[in-house]
């Protein structure tokens, strides 16, 4: 199993659009994914047409133990689902006090390896300890990116916690890509943008754009990804794509 | 004094952006504004074209006392800073041990209050103990909504640790204003949203709403609110005209 954490404390840039879909993306392709939602919001759970846990079940039981994480299989979207729910928050504070409490998930997932080819795990916007569980646990970080002033400042930010991370726990999460989110070529500071990221990056700079297409914004409220909604949309072609891409480089053509 | 919160635990969806340009057009108006920033990223701080702080200097003294907030006046943009940086993660992490953890920023504030006619605070993506100290030092919550599917979903959660917060010390933060953000009518989810929020909320819901506009988005990387970059732009109008509905209201027409 290959564990891509989804990452980027800057709020709004389209980290769960990008897990949902890049899981339904994956799915279509035959891969076996499991989704794992470590934001209180619980935004890829309803997203994905389901309910928000209550107190010790899904992602909960998954940081705090408990044995009722009860993975939700999806027919139609094609992956299985941990999800999450406001209950989180206390996660996050029990987690303050414990040993190792940068390792729950990593174990969490260290079980399911057998199982799946992917998981692909949602993040907050914050650097807290869900976060960093998330990050503990990935082996590629994926960094969905607005092309926009706010959301460069703070990838440095990002990059040095993993470097942090990575010192302090021997742990060797690589950035493996950055995607670009509601992409517009018409916009001045998406083509500065884009020339600071593929100067600095280089080739963790995935060629796949995702552009801005109503569509994405749309699915979410009917509780399906993209490819479930509207499957010739541009945004939805964009997240195949997007798979194929990260499948070569994972996989090997 | 009166204190305006922007607040919404749902990622990207233009808190600074209301902050920063709110503060410029209430300047424009010849009132004397507060913007504290409250965010560990510091987009307020760098959107006004300032440095991040570090260690205990601006928000981080604000909230751990000290002495040397450095409050930043700023010429151009007309308004008075708290500026914020990373080290404001440590902040909210020593603040879990305190007694009245809630009470920090109101407490800075009360001692503001004679010098300013407006305090503007801009709060991060989550409801940690940095966004409560802005609930609980606000007189009124102004919540910038883009008008999508998973930014709805947040709402009721912010509304209810508001009432938490307000039964639990006593506090009495009233909802003043929602303001759609990055709107653009041609979308269907966009009408569908504003449908909701006029049937839940009625007039707290803003006439004026921000368009989504390019300039809004440059701004920030010249260090300057849209009013001292791009005097004409549909986004700057915008947000005059929501400075000028929102004086009509808090000091009467
Ligand atoms: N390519 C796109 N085109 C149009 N809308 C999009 C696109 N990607 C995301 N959106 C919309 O933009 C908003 C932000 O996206 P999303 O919620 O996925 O970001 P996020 O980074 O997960 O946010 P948070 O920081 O709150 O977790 C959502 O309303 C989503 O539906
Ligand atoms: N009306 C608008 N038109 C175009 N772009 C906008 C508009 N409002 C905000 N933006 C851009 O959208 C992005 C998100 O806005 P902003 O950073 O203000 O949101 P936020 O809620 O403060 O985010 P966070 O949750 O990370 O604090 C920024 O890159 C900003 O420049
Ligand atoms: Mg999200
Ligand atoms: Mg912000």
């Amino acid at each position: 199993m290959y564990s891509l954490v989804v990452a980027n404390q800057k709020g709004g840039v389209g980290k769960t659009t990008t897990a949902i879909n890049l899981s339904a993306s994956l799915a279509a392709m035959k891969r076996s994914v499991l989704l794992v939602d470590l934001d209180p919001q619980a935004n890829a759970t309803t997203g994905s047409g389901q309910k928000k846990i209550e107190g010790n079940e899904g992602a909960f039981s998954a940081l705090m133990g408990g044995g009722n994480t009860n993975i939700v299989s999806l027919d139609e979207a094609g992956y299985d689902l941990v999800p999450s729910g406001s209950s989180l928050i206390t996660a996050e504070t029990n987690l303050r006090l414990k040993e190792n409490r940068e390792m729950p998930l990593s174990t969490f997932l260290d079980q399911k390896k057998e199982k799946y080819d992917y998981a692909v795990i949602d993040c907050p916007p914050a650097l807290n300890l869900l976060t960093i569980n998330g990050l503990r646990a990935g082996d590629g970080l994926l960094v969905p990116m607005q092309c926009e002033y706010f959301a460069l400042e703070g990838l440095a930010a990002l990059l040095e916690t993993v470097s942090q991370l990575n010192e302090r726990t021997g742990h060797d999460l690589r950035l493996e890509a950055i995607v670009r989110t509601m992409f517009d070529p018409r916009n001045k500071l998406t083509l500065q943008v884009t020339q600071e990221l593929s100067n600095h990056f280089g080739e963790a700079l995935l060629s796949t754009a995702i552009p801005r297409n109503v569509k994405l914004a749309e699915a979410p409220s009917f509780g399906k990804p993209a490819l479930h909604y509207e499957t010739g949309a541009k945004g939805t072609l964009a997240y195949l794509a997007m798979a194929g891409e990260l499948i070569n480089r994972l996989e090997g053509s």
